[in-house]
């Protein structure tokens, strides 16, 4: 199956 | 007290006509520097990034750093009441839970205001860090948007693979394949017209072409839009906002499970 990943495991939070 | 002047006032318009139908409500950042958005679709899947530089504006007062919080569909209501050459004025004050949008004709003969209601919005801020890609894709832009538009008649995701032969947009759907290749072409006559790529290694991605579509509603913005790729990282969709800024748009790549 094909994920797309949240754009939040990629940036950091500030 | 926040005044923004923008001369170019059909920017603006463009810009809520690329930002609206991705996130409903975002808070716009003013500062001395600019004004700034950052926002997430809803499924945290895409994530836009917005600057307009306060030298952009002919007239920018912003006493404090204000957060106004917008829902984007109402705000591109309003601006769609702005003639493309009409000069637009942001107003709002500290305290205020409304901002006015002002639209003043280029020759002063007709002036409008519109008040919109703030809401208040929690949204995440992420940091953005500078990252080295394998591959830059700078190209025409209404191309883009052909080819995200062909493709997604045929498969819901794209292959971005970038050699150096070129950029291949490939997708595969129920009735069967499809490839195109864009080949470097520098276009020196026509500059807007080029498409110019910088590998530092090959770099193949999948993406939701859905999203990738409504990226490209920015195209009315700039002649050219910058794709940069790295492997397991999002792609950088961007076009840049006259010479004041640009539209930023990330998206988080497809993963084979």
């Amino acid at each position: 199956v094909n994920q797309q990943r949240q754009i939040t495991a990629f940036f950091s939070k500030s | 007290m926040l005044e923004l002047r923008l001369v170019q006032g059909g920017l603006l318009k463009k810009v809520l006509e690329s930002l609206k139908d991705l996130v409903n409500d975002a808070n716009f950042d003013c500062s001395a520097s600019g004004f700034s958005l950052q926002a997430m679709d809803s499924s945290h899947v895409a994530l836009v990034a917005l600057l307009l530089r306060s030298e952009g504006f002919e007239h920018y007062r912003c006493d404090r750093n204000l957060s106004l919080g917008m829902n984007l569909n109402n705000m591109a209501k309003m601006l769609k009441c702005a003639a493309n050459d009409d000069i637009v004025t942001i107003k709002a004050d500290d305290a205020s839970d409304s901002v006015t949008f002002m639209f003043e004709s280029p020759n002063q003969d007709k002036i409008a205001d519109f008040e919109m209601k703030l809401m208040d919005i929690d949204s995440e801020h992420l940091g953005i860090p500078e990252a080295e890609f394998q591959a830059i894709v700078r190209m025409p832009s209404a191309e883009f948007a052909r080819i995200c538009k062909d493709l997604s008649t045929i498969g819901d995701t794209v292959v971005i693979s970038v050699t150096k032969e070129g950029v291949k947009f490939s997708t595969r759907g129920d009735i069967g394949t499809a490839n195109i290749v864009c080949r470097q072409n520098p276009s020196i006559d026509k500059p807007e017209e080029a498409t110019i790529i910088e590998m530092e290694e090959p770099v193949s991605l999948t993406f939701a072409l859905r999203y990738m579509n409504s990226f490209t509603k920015a195209t009315p913005l700039a002649n050219q839009v910058t794709i940069s790729l790295s492997a397991d990282l999002p792609v950088v969709v961007e076009y840049r906002v006259a010479e004041m800024g640009y539209i930023r748009f990330y998206l988080a790549p497809k993963i084979e499970e």
